[in-house]
């Protein structure tokens, strides 16, 4: 039974793509076969493995047309066992020629549902906002991982994602939850970063995985050699958090 | 003669808010009269001026409606000569109920010209996205402000920005151009912060403001009193580094 998770968060600069790269690289070690859908016109998590803009002939817009298979659009990555659909800003074509379709809000779903079911997990990356590529998204999949960075803004704007994310479930998508939230970029010796984990906990509690990324620039470097953080410097405390998150995120789908 | 000017980058958490509220703060030492649109539905520009949810019934969204007068919606701030239009998450609706009308581009240029011209200048902070509250932001300003992380992703998406508004200028508004583009939280001790400030130099050239924003824990502490940076700790390099960028500005439009 595939398992499909959004990563999302209308805030920007939080995290979204750095979680979906570097959790979806972690979880690897496990014998379990992984597609990350990169949703976003940007690319980031495209350019996060190395994929150039020449490899990105197709990708995720592809998939929603009718003259190629959507499986035509999966590559290999770097990483054993993890597979990935590109982007780029083709996808921003997107919104605009299906807003007046019919059922414009299932499409990924159905495409996620017919054809990449040998998938145990499929993780969707998705743009900084909540237009029509992430409300497909939501639709389209069983939770929401919510990145978060340790800051006043992306804090505040934490109720108003969870009040879309239960529209989005009493609209369209039924079964939509909410697989956790994730604390990035924390820095022990801020004021403000502890101030900022201790309130999201205490609002949100057992929704906030106990693991917390802290910020650290080898994981901001990764990206520029076109490597998930794990494959740049395994040691350093960004990919170990990542591994640690890997783990309670298992923990919590009850499968270590 | 009123000088309109939109604060945008797709790309999401490089300072879009912070420079808006913060520049503006900064520029209001002159004596000119500055206007702060928010058109986030977020209201992070907003949250930066401490303005509640209770004080956002009249806002950036009520400013297109037929019932209201525009000048209704706007407030003043702590700073002498800078007023707001606060923006809630009523402005989401926006893109879904005009993205049928006619002059769908043009709306918030229209407003602008017939209600707010009596200010001498007019900044517009917008979400990240390149939709239709952006697009009409571009279409209504005179040039665009481009505030950029020195992190590989920013500046991996500053071309195809570029080339988003050379498209706007060329469809919906001739005089569009850009006002700059600024380098924000800057670390001289990371390698890679250093390697994108020359990669962005050598690309934009003098587009490229010689003033860089520098990371400051200050600066991002600033919102969680409802005050620009400038209000809550005048000597702070953030703050610092914001007058400079103002003097910066006065310069290239040879106001000073
Ligand atoms: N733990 C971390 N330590 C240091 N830098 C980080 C960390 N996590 C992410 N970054 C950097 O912060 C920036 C924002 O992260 P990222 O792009 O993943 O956020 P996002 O939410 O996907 O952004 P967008 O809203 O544009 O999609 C990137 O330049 C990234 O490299
Ligand atoms: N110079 C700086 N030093 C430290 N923190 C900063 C600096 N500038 C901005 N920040 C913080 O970084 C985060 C992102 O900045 P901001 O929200 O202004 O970006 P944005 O581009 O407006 O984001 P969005 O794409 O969500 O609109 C905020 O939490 C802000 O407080
Ligand atoms: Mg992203
Ligand atoms: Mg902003």
């Amino acid at each position: 039974m595939t398992k499909v998770i959004t990563v999302a968060n209308q805030k920007g600069g939080v995290g979204k793509t750095t979680t979906a790269v570097n959790l979806a690289t972690a979880l690897s070690t496990i014998p379990k076969k992984i597609l990350l859908i990169d949703l976003d016109p940007q690319g980031n998590a495209s350019t996060g493995f190395g994929i150039s803009p020449a490899k990105r002939k197709l990708n995720s817009y592809s998939i929603f047309l009718n003259n190629i298979s959507p499986r035509d659009a999966i590559q290999e990555t770097e990483v054993p066992g993890l597979y990935i659909i590109p982007a780029n800003n083709d996808l921003s074509a997107f919104a605009v020629e299906i807003s007046n379709m019919e059922n414009r809000e299932y499409l990924l779903r159905d495409v996620i549902q017919n054809e990449f079911s040998d998938f145990d997990y499929v993780f969707i990356d998705t743009p900084p906002t909540l237009g029509l590529l992430t409300i497909n998204s939501l639709v389209a999949c069983n939770s929401v991982l919510i990145p978060t960075q340790c800051e006043f803004y992306a804090m505040e704007g934490l109720a108003q994602l969870l009040k879309t994310i239960q529209r989005i479930q009493q609209n369209f998508n039924k079964q939509l939850g909410i697989q956790g939230i994730v604390l990035t970029m924390a820095d022990k010796r801020s004021n403000l970063s502890v101030h900022v984990e201790s309130e999201v906990r205490e609002h949100f509690k057992e929704l906030v995985y106990g693991t917390v990324v802290p910020r650290n620039v080898k994981v901001s470097e990764a990206p520029s050699f076109g490597k998930p953080v794990l494959l740049y410097n395994f040691k350093c405390p960004g990919s170990q958090s990542y591994v640690q998150l890997a783990k309670e995120f298992l923990d919590r789908e009850r499968l270590i």
